[in-house]
């Protein structure tokens, strides 16, 4: 249960700057990152799961900076448990 | 309780103990086709198997398929276990694999990282790497796709044992990579490597560590489009072909570079489907899709391996 509230947000990233300030991103671990997906070039998109406690900080940092994001999970907690649940059904 | 390898479901997600007992289950329902191989423990101690289809012979020519060497990544190990039967079953009725098994041996480790996969099912669904310890840190675990002895500790790989991507204290310094160095070392006859991984659908070639360009790059990129194309008929899922380096990102360390750099031509990393919405928790009722999928891809890839000897 320690994904409660945890999203996992895309970046379709549009220039080598965006590029350059997500991977500063990337390098802070104070907001305790996970990168599904890394910042390498504008034809792959960056996911990144984001804890609960840092969304807010995360989500202001791409904003101020211009950088467009959508939801991709909006709570992955929610679906972890979907997932265990129906591997005990399974199981049973 | 009678065994049987036909009440199990291909379209779940399973713990490691189920995929294990599902094996001996294969292996007694195929006995002239496929033997569970130990190749060695993981660091936590658990047993390391491989399946071996074989219709006979010593050190022939071979494939090599791994899968789940990132725990996290589960449609990967659900996709071995459906491919392992795939091929059971399709043996004496599909006129090609019949014929590459007639003369070729096929190597599957469905989890190549189990004390991994054991955690993420039980402690971290998002876990990625290995469990060992790492002197001098709290925290655990090496990359074991950054640990092969190929451009080891080079760009896109890190120092840092906290890191997901931390390269380990040497090259082979895990044991379930060692495990397969050896096995593959002490054959001495693979024709093609093949890693499965997860997610955002791409086939790639060596290499990783470096963004030079591999001698076969052209012959593979063909092989690799082809396979696609095959993947892609089957749902229209679209996939990205080409080195490792220019179609993700520089990554030292990873396990087909090492293969390729071994001999093993026909060396090929997937990146399984996501739909673009899943990530690593792609629902179980995609599993058979993707590993069908997959399985069209895989078998170009094995056809072409079987009709090109070297």
């Amino acid at each position: 249960k320690v994904f409660i509230g945890d999203q996992v947000i895309r970046v379709n990233v549009e220039s080598e700057e965006q590029i350059r300030l997500l991977r500063a991103l990337e390098q802070d671990t104070y907001w305790d990152l996970d990168f599904w997906l890394h910042p390498v070039n504008t034809e792959i998109p960056v996911d990144i799961r984001v804890p609960y406690s840092s969304l807010y900080a995360v989500k202001d940092y791409l904003r101020a900076h211009n950088i467009q994001f959508s939801v991709m999970i909006s709570n992955l907690q929610e679906l972890l448990d979907e997932e265990k649940a129906e591997m005990e059904e399974n199981n049973m | 309780m009678e065994r049987s390898s036909k009440s199990f479901n291909f379209g779940a997600y399973h713990p490691l103990e189920t995929i294990y007992s599902w094996m001996d289950d294969l292996v007694a329902a195929h006995p002239n086709l496929v033997t569970k191989e130990q190749i060695g423990t993981s660091y936590e101690g658990r047993p390391m198997y491989v399946l071996k289809f074989s219709t006979g012979g010593d050190k022939r020519p071979a494939i090599w398929v791994d899968s789940g060497i990132h725990s996290r990544e589960w449609v990967s190990q659900a996709t071995g276990v459906w491919t392992a039967n795939k091929i059971a079953s399709d043996y004496g009725t599909d006129a090609s694999l019949t014929s590459l098994l007639k003369t070729m041996d096929i190597y599957l480790l469905i989890l190549a990282n189990p004390d991994g996969y054991v955690h993420s099912h039980t402690s971290n669904r998002m876990w990625r790497k290995t469990r060992s310890q790492n002197s001098g840190s709290t925290c655990r675990g090496v990359d074991p796709n950054r640990n092969w002895d190929a451009g080891f500790g080079g760009p896109g790989a890190s120092t840092n044992p906290c890191s997901d991507s931390y390269h380990g204290p040497s090259p082979h310094s895990e044991i379930e990579v060692k495990n397969v160095v050896n096995l593959v070392k002490n054959h001495g006859n693979f024709k093609s490597f093949i890693s499965i991984h997860a997610y955002s659908q791409l086939l790639m070639y060596p290499y990783g560590y470096t963004c030079k360009d591999a001698f076969h790059a052209a012959e593979l990129d063909s092989v690799g489009r082809s396979a696609v194309q095959k993947l892609s008929s089957l749902h229209g899922t679209t996939y990205k072909v080409g080195s490792i380096c220019k179609i993700i990102y520089q990554a030292s360390g990873g396990s087909i570079d090492w293969s390729y750099n071994l001999g093993i031509k026909y060396s090929f990393a997937f990146e399984l489907r996501d739909t673009g919405r899943y990530g690593f928790i792609l629902p179980a009722n995609q599993i058979i899709p993707t590993a069908s999928e997959t399985w069209l891809a895989l078998k170009d890839i094995m056809e072409y391996v079987h009709d090109h000897s070297y």
